[in-house]
């Protein structure tokens, strides 16, 4: 089972059209493992990035330096995971 | 929920194979079940079919699921299925639709992908077929259909998660669609399902010109995302998908259009961006619910405009 402990999701907004090639191309560097969960599309449009931890600060580092504005939207995608599958569990044991 | 299913909650493909079953028994004379093929580690492709009647009517196709790991979509076909059979004869709208028009619904489009989500890995996207020459797995079906395939918006790295495979209809589950649909030679409207940016799209996504029907489907859309936020006021965009999102070649509803089906839409269900693809079951029957108005708007637009 693969474990997302640590993995943040990042909505990047893009403000112009050299912002959205410079996220195009951290989508190419392969060895981030960055997982783009809503592609960078015009300006303004919000881009949600999966950081796996491993890369969290190099991609962090990348945005800050080119000035390009980011939130985290998920702080950790396994507490989330965790939160699912408790749910779904609960779901199956309950007598209707 | 109805008997012991519970359609505010995710469930596992076999959960929702058996559910199938039940709808199935539920409405004899409404429901059937079909297999359309088999996926690339042998599960079966099922589609409900939605028929009062009559050989070879003309039809509607949803499918939900094609990228697995969006639950919401999946979910959001089990309720509406759900829904289709138990309006018919209550609803006037779907009732008119169903007295003269057969629907299609393939609700686990991905089935391999969906079953690894379960399994292995929660955010999967693609399908589970070898590559290759490559230890990554996986094509994303939403780049291997035979319109502009292999262009912008795809990738040819198998390790990337739009890898658009090696040919077109090079994975069962979407050749399979593709066999169904042409074989069927009735089919006027196409609308596929995936989630979460909160749009309608429909064609071109692999080329900036506008399709021939832009004016009708644009129209359409736009009441359709009207309809949709009067029930809790979630705001959709919609356009065409080169103008509303970027260029994607090789998209379902590209090779529908292209393949003469006028009414060709995708879907982009919730959410605003707190969850991406980890919705809170909580929210499956409202998103469902919301989306029900905008389907049965296309639906009934298809119906009432025959071509």
């Amino acid at each position: 089972e693969e474990l997302f402990v640590g993995h943040q999701v990042l909505r990047v907004t893009a403000d112009n059209e050299e912002h959205i090639a410079l996220l195009q191309g951290l989508a190419e560097q392969a060895e981030l493992q960055v997982d783009f969960w809503r592609h960078p599309t015009s300006p303004g449009n919000p881009a949600d990035l999966r950081v796996p931890f491993s890369s969290l600060q190099a991609v962090k580092i990348f945005l800050e330096s080119n000035g390009i504005p980011y939130s985290i939207m998920i702080q950790d995608v396994q507490e989330l995971l965790d939160e699912e599958k408790k749910t779904m569990l609960k779901s199956r044991r309950m007598e209707r | 929920s109805t008997g012991t299913f519970d359609f505010a909650s995710y469930h596992t493909i076999d959960e929702i194979y058996n559910w199938l079953d039940t709808l199935v028994e539920n409405h004899p004379h409404l429901v059937s079940k079909i297999q359309i093929g088999q996926s690339y580690e042998n599960r079966p492709l099922y589609v409900l079919k939605f028929s009062t009647g009559g050989s070879n009517r003309s039809a509607i196709w949803l499918d939900t699921g094609i990228h697995s790991r969006e639950w919401i979509t999946q979910a959001t076909g089990i309720w509406t299925a759900n829904k289709i059979a138990e309006e018919y004869g209550q609803d006037p709208s779907i009732t008119a639709i169903l007295d003269s028009m057969d629907i299609f619904f393939e609700i686990v489009t991905n089935p391999d992908g969906f079953a690894f989500t379960h399994s292995s890995n929660r955010l999967w996207r693609k399908t589970r077929s070898l590559n290759a020459g490559s230890s990554c797995v996986g094509v994303d079906a939403n780049r291997n259909w035979d319109a502009g395939f292999g262009g912008s918006g795809s990738s040819s790295n198998p390790c990337s998660e739009t890898y658009h495979g090696p040919y077109p209809n090079s994975e069962s589950e979407v050749k399979a669609i593709v066999d169904f649909i042409l074989g069927h030679g009735n089919v006027k409207s196409v609308i596929s399902i995936h989630s979460y940016s909160q749009m309608l799209l429909f064609p071109y996504g692999y080329k900036t010109e506008p399709a021939p029907d832009y004016q009708e489907l644009n129209e359409l859309a736009k009441k359709a995302v009207s309809d949709l936020a009067a029930v809790y006021g979630t705001k959709y965009t919609y356009g065409s998908i080169v103008d509303t999102i970027y260029q994607a070649d090789g998209t379902t509803v590209d090779w529908a259009y292209d393949n003469g089906v006028k009414y060709s839409f995708t879907f982009e269900l919730r959410d605003t961006g707190r969850y991406g693809f980890l919705l809170p079951s909580s929210q499956i029957i409202p998103t469902a619910t919301e989306t029900w108005p905008a389907l049965l708007d296309i639906m009934l637009h298809v119906l009432e405009h025959p071509y």
